[in-house]
Formats: C-alpha cells, structure tokens, sequence
C-alpha cells in the first residue's frame, strides 16, 4: 500500500 | 446457551456487507452486553470495530461469553438465503463449535435455519487509546460515499483537510488533478443533510482511497457518518446503527515524505 505505515504504530496490543 | 434474535434480516446482511470486504473471516465476541467484533484487514492498515448491544436485539440471551470465528463468505452465503423481512435469530451452544441461523417468515409459514462449522481464528486485539480529536466532520453518509467513489477514479491517495470553514477532499494523478470542498452548513432544519465540523485544530492527513471505498459499504446503515482526524493519529470513520449499535472503521495515516 506504498508509503502506508500500519496501525500497530499507534495501538497498543490489548 | 446464545441466542440473539432481529426481526429485520436486512440489518445484519447490511453489517455483513459492511464488513466482509476488509475481512475474509472474523471473531465474534458475545457477551451480556452484546456482541463485539475487532479486526484487522490482511494487510494491517485499518481496522473494523463492531458493536452491537444486546438491548437492541429483540431477543438477546447469553448465559456464558463465547467467541465465534466465521468464514464471512459462508456467512454472507446463508444470509443470502434470507427475505429482508425475515426475522433473523442465531443461536449456539456453550463450547458449540457451530453456529445456527434461523429465519422465519412474517407469517411464519416459512421456517428456515442453516448451521455453519465455526471457526478457531487467532485474531490479536488491538487497545485503542481514547483520543481528543482536532477534528470531528459530520456529513450525509450518501455524500462521502459519492466524494470517495469520484475522487478514486483520479488517484490512490486522498488528501483531507478541515479548517473551521470546511473539509476539502483531494486527490492528484496521472490526469490531472481534483478537490471537492464542502462548506460547514448551518441547515438546522434539515439536520440529515447538514455538514458540522467541532475543530480544536486544522488538520490535514493522505488517505489510501481503496480503503475508504471499503468503508462506505457500510452507508446503508446510517443516513450519516462520522470523521475523525488528529495529526498523525489514524483516521476514524463511524456509522451509527440505530438502536443497535455502530461501526467504526480506522485507518492509519499515509507517512509524509
């Protein structure tokens, strides 16, 4: 998804 | 023992719809509260948050919490074969490793269950943060729908900026290039169709357009939809279902360069 960063980024794993 | 019973069949096929092309299969939470779904698309750019609470089913019963993983293919295959006016109950055991759909006709001369082999689907949970957003744009849901679906023919990213005085949509490419700017309306009479923006701060954030087309699968749940954006912070796209619950959709930002 080219320059896309992921969502683990900015959430923690609950 | 779980059973959750909606008079409309239409409510869930338009969840389904809603959720099934971001998600292959997914973990269904019950609980007494209600039932709740979180997950990730395959590629780990956005995120589907489910809720549907039990006192907007018409029957709801949940003796003990249980997780049901489902093929949403299969899913959307047995609620295929129910009329809109269907009243819709899913029901399974405790430790079932099946889950059963009954639909019934108005009149009840037609009585119809299909059972399903669940699924064990690791699926890791996600803590989203609360978080004050700079931004909140409220719009008709049809109107984001068509802004999305007309931006997309011109470019993979979507730019969108909100200042106090409206949210412009914009996308470059191959083309040439398009905006769409939407100015906050002050139409108290006609509420549905209105455009309000609460901002602390501007913002303006790319999005990847194919995801947000995704999103607005889910219009025909709410005549509304909510956006809301921080600075490099995900994108949060909610649709209310009413009386039942809502869907919130989250999509991390494009990295600047």
């Amino acid at each position: 998804v080219g320059n896309q960063t992921t969502l683990m980024k900015f959430f923690t794993k609950a | 023992m779980f059973e959750a019973r909606l008079t409309s069949a239409a409510t869930l096929k338009k969840v389904l719809e809603a959720v099934k092309e971001l998600l292959n299969e997914a973990s269904f939470d019950c609980s007494d509260s209600g039932i709740q779904l979180q997950a990730m698309d395959n590629s780990h750019v956005s995120l589907v948050s489910l809720t549907l609470r039990s006192d907007g089913f018409d029957k709801y019963r949940c003796d003990r919490s249980l997780t049901m993983g489902m093929n949403l293919a299969s899913m959307s295959k047995i609620l295929k074969c129910a009329n809109n006016d269907d009243t819709v109950t899913i029901k399974a055991q405790d430790d079932a490793d099946t889950v059963t759909f009954v639909f019934e006709s108005k009149k009840q001369e037609k009585i119809s269950d299909y059972e399903m082999k669940l699924m064990n689907l690791d699926q890791e949970h996600l803590g989203i943060p609360e978080t004050d957003f700079s931004c909140v744009i409220r719009m008709p849901s049809v109107e984001f729908a068509r802004i999305v679906r007309d931006l997309a023919q011109f470019g993979e990213t979507v730019l969108i900026c909100c200042t106090k005085e409206g949210v412009k949509f914009s996308v470059s490419g191959d083309v040439g290039s398009a905006n769409v700017k939407l100015a906050q309306t002050n139409n108290f009479d006609k509420e549905e169709e209105s455009v309000s923006i609460e901002m602390q701060e501007p913002v303006s954030l790319s999005f990847a357009c194919q995801y947000l087309i995704s999103f607005t699968k889910a219009t025909p749940l709410s005549p509304r939809v909510q956006l809301s954006m921080s600075s490099n912070v995900p994108l949060v796209v909610e649709y209310e279902i009413a009386e039942l619950g809502y869907i919130r959709y989250y999509l991390a930002p494009k990295i600047e360069d």
